[in-house]
């Protein structure tokens, strides 16, 4: 029996918008310790990571670990018939081939079952190595989603440069060519909107700008977003989700032959 | 010219 039940809903929602432009279909994995999913882009460009804690959910049953496959697209249009406030249960048997959405309004007053049909997804699992990044930028999610679509009314590619003096951020395109340049900033009131780089050596990268603007899709799940790079490795853009834990996407770059 | 590398150029099968 696998039994998970969220009072904020909301989130769920937040956690499908953020992943089904990158990946259609994709295995949700359960164990005690909580909900995985990890799966690349059609393209085997990018990788999206999500992890979600047992201890975040309000209820967490799974007697037995549990490879749910599901189409994201249907799992997001599932989750819009739910209120924000909604609570959310997922439901399934250990021997089913069906989950169970359920949505209880906050008043309890009506309650919704919708039965999805679970699908068989052949996927492989990367091990995704430890390692130590040359730069960290912590900034704010929505500058950072700014920035990657001012950028793209200009260019396709964007170059990521961390150096002590910021991290900057440049496209060349037909009309011309556009840099954008964000010092370290830890002086406002609100960490959130704070602009935090940590480096140990300079680094710059080349990106496809579409890919980082479907990652900034997680952007209504947290203020903040971290970016690490190291010129030898895929970045990672992270959100973390509040008390649960996170969706890490990982881009390979561009490099020159 | 830019290549565009892919993930299994770093991630491994597990």
């Amino acid at each position: 029996m696998l039994e998970l039940r969220l009072l904020q809903g909301g989130l769920l929602k937040k956690v499908l918008e953020a992943m089904r432009e990158l990946v259609t279909d994709a295995n949700f994995d359960c164990s005690r310790s909580g909900c995985s999913l990890q799966a690349m882009d059609s393209s085997h460009v990018a990788l999206v990571a999500l992890l979600l804690r047992s201890d975040g959910f309000d209820h967490f049953r799974c007697d037995r670990n549990r490879s749910m496959g599901m189409n994201l697209n249907h799992v997001a249009k599932l989750l819009r018939c739910a209120g924000n406030d909604d609570i959310v249960t997922l439901k399934a048997d250990d021997d089913g081939d069906t989950v169970t959405f359920m949505f209880e309004s906050p008043k309890q007053d009506k309650i919704a079952d919708f039965e999805m049909k679970l699908m068989d997804i052949q996927s492989e699992h990367l091990g995704i190595p430890e390692a130590e990044y040359q730069a960290i930028v912590k900034m704010p999610s929505q500058e950072f989603a700014r920035i990657c679509r001012d950028l793209s009314t200009i260019g396709d590619t964007v170059v990521i440069s961390v150096t002590k003096e910021g991290v900057k951020f440049s496209t060349k395109g037909d009309i011309g060519s556009a840099n954008i340049v964000c010092r370290q900033n830890t002086t406002v009131d609100k960490p959130e909107e704070s602009t935090v780089i940590e480096m140990k050596d300079p680094v710059s990268l080349t990106f496809a700008l579409r890919y980082l603007i479907s990652f900034t899709k997680a952007t209504p799940l947290s203020n903040t977003v971290t970016v690490s790079m190291s010129s030898d490795l895929p970045m990672v853009v992270e959100y973390k989700i509040a008390d649960m834990g996170y969706i890490r996407y990982y881009l390979a770059p561009k490099i020159d032959e | 010219t830019c290549i565009q590398r892919r993930i299994l150029d770093y991630f491994s099968r597990r």
